[in-house]
């Protein structure tokens, strides 16, 4: 069995992060920080105390960035960088949901990516009634190693099969176009 | 230094009971 001294998650601490969407609000202000967490053992806690993914109610979202990057496009670590995206179907949510987004944080935590690793801002569930999707940032979309490394790990680790293809977009197209019209720069 | 943990051995942690 794992002993008992915490078992760090260096380099990273990750932040969680919660939004509920309240339209009187401004964006800002309807996300909070939920906790930090930088041992395999806090971040266990921190999973059994919040809801699962699929519990949400829809226009929330969850992010697990790491410490110093806020899980927004506007961010200097974001800002030249783009996301693998996973777009789930309506009846997903129950049958899929959970486990695809607990996978997702696996991959951040366990550090699943290699040296490129390093390229990982964070990850983002939005829960929504026309379809979940969950993506994974990454810092630079120039980086096409770097991005093509962490799709094909990622896509390995979700159990999607060779014939689901997905794809990332550079921040920078999605800001400028409705999320269904931003075109892939890249797929796996 | 950087570590990397696999799934199993994250998930071997997920019903451990918080000791101190």
């Amino acid at each position: 069995p794992p002993g008992h001294s915490p078992h760090s998650l260096t380099p990273s601490r990750w932040a969680l992060w919660f939004f509920k969407n309240d339209r009187s609000r401004a964006w800002q202000d309807n996300l909070h920080l939920v906790t930090k967490v930088d041992t395999v053992e806090d971040f266990w806690a921190m999973y059994g105390h919040i809801q699962l993914a699929s519990k949400l109610s829809s226009g929330c979202d969850y992010a697990l960035f790491k410490d110093g990057i806020e899980p927004m496009w506007e961010d200097s670590k974001n800002k030249r960088g783009g996301r693998w995206l996973i777009s789930l179907a309506k009846q997903q949510r129950h049958s899929e949901l959970d486990r695809l987004w607990l996978e997702t944080l696996l991959c951040l935590i366990g550090e699943s990516f290699a040296e490129h690793s390093r390229e990982v801002c964070g990850a983002v569930l939005n829960v929504r009634t026309k379809g979940d999707k969950i993506a994974v940032w990454t810092r630079e979309a120039e980086n096409q190693a770097g991005v093509l490394h962490i799709g094909r790990i990622y896509k390995e680790r979700l159990g999607l099969s060779t014939k689901t293809i997905i794809g990332y977009q550079a921040h920078a197209d999605t800001a400028t176009k409705s999320n269904s019209l931003a075109k892939n720069k890249f797929v796996v | 230094g950087k570590k990397q943990y696999d799934r199993e051995f994250l998930l071997d942690f997920q019903f451990m009971p918080a000791c101190i």
